[in-house]
């Protein structure tokens, strides 16, 4: 989940 | 998503269509530096390896292709378009661009969120996007020329990781979002770039000039 958070942006 | 994150990536994407409006229209290339270019090919194709491993939603991915494509084919299109790699500014273009590459890889082996592969390349890529832009303010400041199309580029470039910091603050700020401080200092760096090259923007168009920055 926190991975998913940081790299959700472009 | 927030207000700024959503402004920040389509000026993001404006810069590029921007870009290719010169390219396209005015088939010319001129004031715009290759060296910068293939940086954020590299950028994008290390950032966005994920593209294939994680779904994140489906603006998500539809914007990893855009920026996939657009930063692939703007290379295309200066080195072997027959009529726009004419218009390259090649003497002007000097930045040893390769030179920004191992320490970005160096420092993203020794300061990483977690030793991994993918978040190594990751992190590289964020700090290579800070640096990127180098080549390109090296040029302008080389041009006694700088068109609108080139200005308003390089401008709405400076612009969209500006409205990332903001976006930042609100997520840390309004979501509770962890700490983030590898994104948030290369994207202060990034900024801080532009700064000169912002005030002479803003200066230029206030006085409805054209805009020269001071060699």
């Amino acid at each position: 989940e926190e991975d998913k958070e940081e790299h959700d942006e472009l | 998503m927030n207000v700024f994150r959503l402004a920040g990536d389509m000026t993001h994407l404006l810069s590029i269509m921007v870009l290719l409006l010169k390219i396209h229209s005015m088939k010319s290339c001129a004031g715009i530096s290759l060296k910068t270019q293939e940086l954020y090919v590299l950028v994008f194709a290390t950032r966005y390896l994920d593209i294939f491993t994680t779904y994140f939603s489906f603006y998500n991915t539809v914007m990893k292709i855009v920026f996939l494509v657009t930063s692939f084919s703007i290379v295309w299109y200066m080195r072997h378009h027959k009529v726009v790699r004419q218009t390259y500014d090649r003497d002007q273009d000097t930045f040893r661009h390769h030179l920004l590459v191992i320490p970005c890889f160096l420092l993203a082996l020794l300061i990483n969120h977690r030793f991994t592969v993918r978040e190594v390349l990751w992190t590289f890529s964020l700090y290579l996007e800070a640096v990127a832009i180098l080549p390109q303010l090296v040029l302008l400041q080389r041009s006694r020329n700088i068109d609108n199309l080139t200005g308003n580029y390089v401008f709405f470039l400076g612009a969209y990781r500006g409205l990332y910091l903001f976006n930042w603050i609100y997520r840390y700020m309004a979501e509770k979002s962890q700490l983030r401080w590898i994104p948030w200092i290369s994207g202060l760096v990034q900024t801080a770039l532009y700064a000169d090259f912002f005030y002479y923007y803003i200066k230029s168009w206030k006085k409805r000039e054209k805009l020269q920055l001071p060699a």
